[in-house]
């Protein structure tokens, strides 16, 4: 099997988007084959992987309905050994398309399991929602990994995030285990962010990543080139926090 | 008929919440009677207008359900003159319980047909989505007020956006206008912000406001505080920004 992580929280806005594309950038810059799946109707991931709107042929919406697998979505982006799988505006339909199908929850669960084969880690970007598309994340994934934006808003999701991540374990997938929260847009400058992050340390402890994501102009400025920062700006603060993570992660797994 | 303006786009954290709490604040202190109605699971606008979360009773959820009228579940807040209809973590689950419902997406429009007794404004703070809450709300809605994060990614779903608006439009709601469009977070020194600024009024021209709302940190704290920034710090560039939205929102419809 692949190592398959979600990346999931509900809040929007947090840097769900950027963590896929960039951790996903740098797992595959250190020599992993790595595949990006777009779960998100909104298609930021697609976007920022540099594929056109019009250029996507085979979706991620085609392997939810079983009408292709993952091999048949997966296309090469401008980075080596970076795959990605499409998202699709048919996305924004799935949930109500989708709710009548046996097994709705394992629709993707299946056609990862198949990525194995050309893959060794899996990254799905999911939707600003606890929906369907979530919940097939969730299922199909080893680890979660939670980015938190250190606003008080994001942090009053968490709770509702655990307890549905908790939810899955014990039902539809007992092998689900949290990767760890890693705190975004962080500004040492701003008092709310130092409290916001106290409080997160203070109460997940180790589950949360040393590594930090500074708030990075480049970072926001990098997707409208259609190109991860650590491409676009490989110096900046952003690209940098971002191979940490990529080394705090392999190193947590014991593989670093 | 009360006016009602659903507060939408799909792009998460772009600032919805932020201006459905400070911009009926503003309307209120105006002399207006205003509620805010809370149809995002997340539930921040109701702990941005200082509910506690065990405090909130009848909500937005019993409506949808036919259960409850609007008058039962508007609540006072701290502020005169803006009451809510708090949100339930149950509407997360909305989507897939409500599908199967005849008219389904009018379930809100007739609750919200009989605030008109009581308030001259109503308005609806929308989830990252699409989805069948937020058609609810278009449904009910007189107008659409777009708030935008001067972001790439928050460009991207705009058009998405009209398409939805233009089909409840043609379909389920022909009265439903577009209020127009709020640059949000726009923070001068950063060009990409300049240029995504520049970019949409070209497209949309007149349809942006002229007020933009800054970057500005104590519109970030104040929610810690279940406050509007309007009461948390009356003098700071956010607040003043959603003051004067609030006028430019009157004079656009003849009232100012
Ligand atoms: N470290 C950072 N510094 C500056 N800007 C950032 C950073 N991380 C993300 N951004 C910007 O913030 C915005 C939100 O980030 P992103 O779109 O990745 O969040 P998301 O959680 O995927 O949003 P959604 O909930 O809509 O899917 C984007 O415009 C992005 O470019
Ligand atoms: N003008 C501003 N200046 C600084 N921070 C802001 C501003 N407007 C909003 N914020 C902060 O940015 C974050 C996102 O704003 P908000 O939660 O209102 O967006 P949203 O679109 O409602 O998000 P969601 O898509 O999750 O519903 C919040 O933490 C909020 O406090
Ligand atoms: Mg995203
Ligand atoms: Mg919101």
């Amino acid at each position: 099997r692949a190592r398959t992580i979600a990346i999931a929280n509900q809040k929007g806005g947090v840097g769900k988007t950027t963590t896929a594309v960039n951790l996903a950038t740098a797992l595959a810059a250190i020599g992993r084959r790595v595949a990006v799946v777009d779960l998100d109707p909104q298609g930021n991931a697609s976007t920022g992987l540099g594929a056109a709107r019009s250029a996507r042929g085979v979706t991620v919406y085609e392997i939810l309905l079983g009408e292709a697998d993952f091999a048949a979505a997966a296309v090469a982006t401008a980075i080596p050994a970076l795959s990605l799988v499409p998202s699709s505006p048919d996305l924004a339909g799935a949930e109500l398309e989708l709710s009548t199908r046996p097994r709705r929850e394992f629709l993707l669960e299946a056609a990862v399991a198949g990525a194995a084969a050309s893959f060794d880690d899996v990254l799905i970007d999911c939707p600003p929602s606890l929906n369907l598309l979530t919940i097939n994340a969730l299922v199909a994934a080893d680890r979660v990994l939670v980015p938190l934006q250190c606003e008080f808003y994001a942090l009053e999701g968490v709770a509702q995030l655990m307890r549905t991540i908790e939810r899955v374990q014990r039902g539809l997938n007992p092998r689900l285990g949290l990767e760890g929260i890693v705190l975004t847009m962080y500004d040492r400058r701003n008092n709310l962010c130092e409290s916001v992050a106290a409080d997160v340390r203070g109460h997940f402890g180790s589950r949360v990543y040393d590594t930090v994501i500074p708030r990075n102009v480049r970072v926001s400025e990098a997707p409208s080139h259609g190109l991860p920062v650590l491409i676009y700006d490989h110096r900046c603060p952003g690209a940098q926090a971002y191979m940490q993570l990529a080394a705090e992660l392999l190193r947590r797994r014991g593989e670093g």
